[in-house]
Order: structure tokens, then sequence, then C-alpha cells
């Protein structure tokens, strides 16, 4: 999504990052990326894990935090993740 | 399943209750845990025996935040519970996070429900991607006496440990099937419109698709509207008063938004509708003649919503009005100027002006398929 919309919606782009790091292993390759803000995730990463989870949940594959991707993080669920390799 | 499919390499399983919730009575807990236990129990090998000292394979506790597994929980909603895939240690532990309100219906989370998603996990079943799975990773209430797992619960179950080995005496009702968009056979209960949007309602499920979107997703009607029936017979928006009117029976709901209106479910006999009527196959709203047309049987009736009163002369047959349509539909709804009717795998485009059939398709193509 352009830079713009997500500093537009700095919550919506907490909750998507704590979602998808809970659910969808956010941490990745982009993890050993030298970066001066320790919370850096590229953009990149975060779009490709909002397509892993709209493709999970039958949504539209857009890679962007529109309503409906937002709708079905803010609901409810279990803590396990959705996609992870378990040790 | 999870990866390397994981699951307990023998039948009998123990578990333990390690503390209590204050939310409801401990024996209230003690039935929840034992009902969602025996849901998988009814369907599989497996046999749980609850000890009351000692290390279990399934040690079930409350807790609130960092509660001692490195994964805490978040307060009030969002996380409710999460539990371990089967093995030694920590292994199918099920934690329920306390700061939830556990309930033995549906005002909070039901821990029965919330308890039989997790001995799931703890069993070796993954988050399934099917909205009508008791393994799906979102929470959605539903009444515990009509709770049954869908074919794909018990799919999972039994590819790890296979059926239940007991005869049974009245032998368990098929699993509820989730609709699917390429189904040659598919056909809607209800159609209407949302603010734009465009809902396919299906047993308990709707498509929820938006005019850009090709892609419609499949979602349960409880998920969104907890205090709607499970499964409806018509729908329409009422698109003047900005709300979407679903009936079921003999009675029809008001929702605004996510919210159903206060004062509801009402009678459909408020519209004139007489009693001997006791489903309503399809509604459709006209907007151009603020008419709502109700269709039961092979008749219909004309509510003028200006008025507030049924149109004289009514009901009169579907054939007699509508040209080319089948003698009963399925559902309606109304787009510039144009009617669509469905009935069974087909649709209807009905031209309001002209007064005809323009053209007759197959109804997947609006669910993405």
């Amino acid at each position: 999504v352009p830079l713009s919309e997500i500093e537009k919606n700095e919550e919506d782009w907490q909750l998507a990052q704590t979602y998808l790091n809970r659910f969808y292993k956010l941490k990745d390759s982009s993890a050993g990326f030298a970066s001066k803000n320790r919370n850096y995730v590229s953009k990149s990463s975060l779009s490709n894990k909002i397509k892993k989870m709209q493709e999970f949940f039958g949504l539209e594959i857009t890679g962007n935090l529109d309503s409906a991707t937002m709708g079905i993080m803010e609901k409810p669920r279990c803590g396990v993740p959705d996609v992870a390799e378990y040790n | 399943h999870f990866p390397g499919t994981i699951k307990w390499k023998k039948d009998k399983i123990t578990y333990r209750i390690l503390n209590y919730t204050p939310d409801i009575s401990s024996t209230d807990v003690d039935t929840a845990i034992w009902r969602a236990l025996k849901i998988w129990s009814d369907i599989t090998p497996l046999k749980f025996t609850r000890i009351f000292e000692g290390e279990a394979d399934i040690m079930i506790s409350f807790g609130a935040r960092e509660h001692g597994d490195n994964y805490p929980f978040d307060g009030a909603n969002g996380l409710l519970a999460h539990a371990f895939p089967p093995a030694a240690g920590i292994g199918g532990d099920t934690h329920f996070d306390e700061d939830e309100t556990w309930t033995m219906g549906s005002n909070g989370y039901n821990l029965f429900l919330v308890a039989a998603h997790e001995f799931g996990h703890a069993l070796g079943l993954a988050h399934s991607r099917d909205p009508g799975a008791l393994m799906f990773p979102t929470y959605t209430f539903a009444s515990v006496n009509e709770f049954r797992l869908s074919q794909d619960d018990v799919s999972g179950i039994q590819a790890l440990y296979g059926a239940s080995n007991e005869i049974k005496p009245n032998p368990r009702p098929q699993p509820p099937k989730t609709p699917e968009k390429c189904d040659p056979y598919l056909s809607f209960d209800a159609v209407a419109g949302l603010r734009g949007e465009m809902l396919f309602f299906k047993d308990r499920f709707f498509w929820r698709r938006h005019p850009q979107m090709p892609e419609a997703q499949l979602t349960l009607i409880n998920s969104f509207w907890p205090k709607i029936p499970a499964k409806i017979d018509a729908a329409y928006e009422n698109f003047e008063r900005d709300f979407l009117v679903v009936i079921q029976g003999n009675k029809y709901w008001a929702v605004n938004g996510y919210d159903v209106m206060p004062g509801y479910p009402k009678n459909i006999r408020r519209f004139g509708i007489p009693s001997s009527v006791r489903k309503i196959d399809a509604a459709v709203h006209i907007r151009t003649t603020s008419k709502t047309l109700f269709f039961a049987g092979d008749q219909y009736w004309s509510f003028d919503e200006t008025k507030r009163a049924m149109d004289e002369g009514y009901p009169h047959l579907i054939t007699d009005d509508w040209p080319g349509i089948p003698a009963r539909v399925d559902a309606a709804f109304e787009q510039h100027g144009y009617i669509y009717f469905f009935r069974g795998p087909a649709q209807f485009l009905y031209n309001i002006r002209e007064q005809r059939v323009l053209q007759i398709d197959r109804i997947n193509q609006w669910v993405g398929c």
C-alpha cells in the first residue's frame, strides 16, 4: 500500500503488523535487514503477508489493508498461527 | 494438519483442569470441557480420561497476559485462547484468556465452542480455511445444542485417528457442507444489495461481493449478525431507509450495518401478508416505484413502502405478471431497472420497462466462478 495510506491509518498499521507477526510469521528474511528502526518491516514483506492472510480467508488478494481485511483482523479469534512451522 | 502431521501415538488421552474462571461455575466449566472433548471422541477411537493430579496430556488452564508459555494473551477480545499441538510436556496443553468473559450461552465467549476448537489443535488439527468449519480461526457464536462439526473438521480428525470403532444405535446425521461457488447445482436462499455490495445467502453462509471485485468472500451469517437466524428465506434492501430486511419463516428482522434494529423480529403479517403464508421464498424492493414484492409459492404480493400498505387485489400468480419467469422463485433483487430472478442454478434477467426476460444465465458467476 502507498506509505501515505499506511501513515494515515497508523492504528490499522499497528494492528496489522501485530496480527501478521503473530499469525503469519511476519519476521522473515527482512529480519536480518540492517535498519535504524528495529520495528522496520519492509513494505514488500508486509504486503506479502497481507496477501497470505487474504488468501487464507478467501478475500480479494490485493496486498492492501482494505476494509474487508481489517474487518477480519478485528474479529476475536484463536491464538494459534494460521501459517507457521511448528517446532 | 500441522507440518509433519503431528498426532498422539495413542488413543487414550488424559486431561486435567488446573484452575477455573470466576465467570461461570466450576461445574459448568467441567461440563463445557467434557462436551468439547466428546465431539472429537464421538467420531474417532480417541478416549479422554480426566485426572486430578500429576501431568496430563492436555493440561487446561485459564490465564491472562503473560501466563508462562511466552505467548501472552492480549486482554479482552482479540486472542481468546490457544493450544499446543500433540507432544510431551506443553504439547496438547490448552490455555484460555481469563480477561475474556466466558459463558455457557451467547453473552460473552462460549466456553464449549472455544474449547472444542482448541482441543482440535491439541489433537493435531491446524486452522481450516473453510468458514463453516469449527477449526476456522475466528470466533462465531452458534447454538450449542445445534452445534455440528463440518465435513472439513470430521475429515481432518479422522485422517489422523480414523473413525469411531463403536457401532452407534442412531447413525450421526451427515455433517453440514460448506457451499461451493462452482457447484453446478448451486442455488441461493436469498439475494440482496447492501450499501453497494451484493449478498448471496446459502444455508448458514453468505457470499459478500463488492461490485469492483471479481472474488466473493464466503462468511457465516452469524459471524456478521449473531442475532438473526443461522439460515434465512429471503432478504431485501430498503434503500431509502438504509437497512437490510431478512426474513425467516413468518418473521423479519431489520439490520442496519452490523446491528439488528431494536424491536425485531416482527411478524410478516404487518406487511398485510396472510397468516396462511408460512414462508416467503423471495423479496425484492424496486426503488423506482418504492414497491416491495414478496414471493411465496406460485404467488406474490406488492407492498407500497410510501403508503406502508399492501397494494389492492393481491396476491397475483407470478406467471400472470412476469412472462418468462418460472412459476416459483428462490430469490430476487433489483438493479438499474432490471430484476434478477433466481431459480435453482439459473438466473433470469428481467427488464421491468419492457416487461420481458432478456437473458438467462447460470448463477455461479455472481460468486466468482
